[in-house]
């Protein structure tokens, strides 16, 4: 069994343990500093009242991530990965195991800031979702096809920025929806949580009495 | 033999093919859009009445930055590695085989677009430089200490957004000094050239007769 056959294998008995227990699971995935803690501190702090929630950020080396996510009082397990440069199924298992999850609803896991080895690697989360940021130029979407496959989202992030970088967010949305016409993408400023609705919308997180 | 070691195998085997031709070699590296075509562009356009100058792009797919450095008239070619998140010692060997090497000074390579991976692939260039953009934050250096650690010289690039990203340039200096203390650490802004000067001095380009 190769290394990705194996990793599909190990996703799928993860995808597995959180449906037995009911819990819904997201993958942010996007290049670094492109907005993904960010992203997870909005949408910890509108979704919280709604959701039991946990979050897992992935990186080579240090607890910045899970440092600033447990500001939005959720509990936060960081994973270093060492020098691997991307989370993998068998970690994210490990992971799960150290946490609680007959209280939880929601996992959020944000994997480690790198557009193209994430993407061969599920951790069998029910979905996946891209971060692109405006301030990596007009070329991320047609330069990185794959990752884009298998994400239901693209959050197009920093868009207050578009202006200064001479970056057109329509033009990147649709290049994306020419790699995978059924991605759902929104604009986001992950700093102002402008746009963040729109994303948990997107997400299908909605709550259901806001519907 | 591991990929490791077969790789620094063929590294050694491209640095001795370029020192037999007397050509620089170049490797820069950095997260996508951190700004490197930009600043292979801006070297090239100052370098290139004094060498006589190929660069050689890679990326997954697309040639667009080819495209790009063709502008400033120097040879250039494109590797798409197809999925690989790196470039390697191999596929620069053979690309070398295409170049005429009796006719070139120096070798600018621009790698893929990771500020994890192409760390762990010496190409068998001469330097290896990296470029951040504060437009990824002000955790990028401490998060990836690995890939500093053979690297000659550090581009801070787009200075000019430092300021509305609120990051602390020096405070990024010193962080990159603190993991290697020989590092030279220029800040840029590669759309204009500010600073662009300093860099080619920072890499030992600065040609004879302008000291
Ligand atoms: N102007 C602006 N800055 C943003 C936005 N989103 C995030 N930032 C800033 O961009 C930097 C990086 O944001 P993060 O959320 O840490 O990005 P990340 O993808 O988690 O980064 P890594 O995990 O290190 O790869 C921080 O300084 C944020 O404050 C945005 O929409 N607009
Ligand atoms: N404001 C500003 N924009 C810059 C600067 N340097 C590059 N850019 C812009 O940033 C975007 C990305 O620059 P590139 O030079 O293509 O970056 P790259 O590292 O080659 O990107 P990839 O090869 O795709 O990973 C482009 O829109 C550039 O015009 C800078 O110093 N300041
Ligand atoms: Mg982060
Ligand atoms: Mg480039
Ligand atoms: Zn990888
Ligand atoms: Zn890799």
């Amino acid at each position: 069994e190769n290394v990705l056959d194996a990793n599909r294998r190990l996703a799928l008995a993860n995808l597995d343990t959180l449906n037995r227990k009911h819990i819904r699971s997201l993958d942010i995935l996007g290049s670094i500093g492109s907005g993904k803690t960010s992203i997870v501190k909005q949408c910890i702090r509108r979704l919280k009242k709604d959701y039991r929630i946990a979050a897992i950020a992935g990186d080579l080396t240090t607890t910045i991530d899970a440092d600033r996510i447990k500001e939005e009082g959720a509990p936060v397990l960081q994973i270093n990965t060492g020098g691997q440069c991307h989370l993998d199924a068998a970690v994210i298992g490990k992971t799960l195991k150290s946490l609680n999850l007959d209280d939880l609803d929601l996992i959020l896991i944000e994997n480690v800031g790198n557009l193209i080895c994430p993407g061969s690697f599920p951790l069998g989360t029910h979905d996946r979702m891209v971060v692109v940021s405006v301030t990596e130029g007009p070329y991320m979407v047609v330069k990185h096809p794959y990752i884009f496959m298998d994400a239901s989202v693209l959050a197009i992030n920093k868009m207050d920025l578009a202006e200064i970088m001479g970056v057109d967010m329509n033009r990147l949305k649709s290049e994306a929806l020419q790699i995978k016409p059924d991605i759902k993408v929104v604009f986001t400023n992950a700093k102002t949580g402008e746009g963040i609705e729109n994303l948990i919308d997107a997400l299908n997180l909605k709550p259901p009495r806001h519907a």
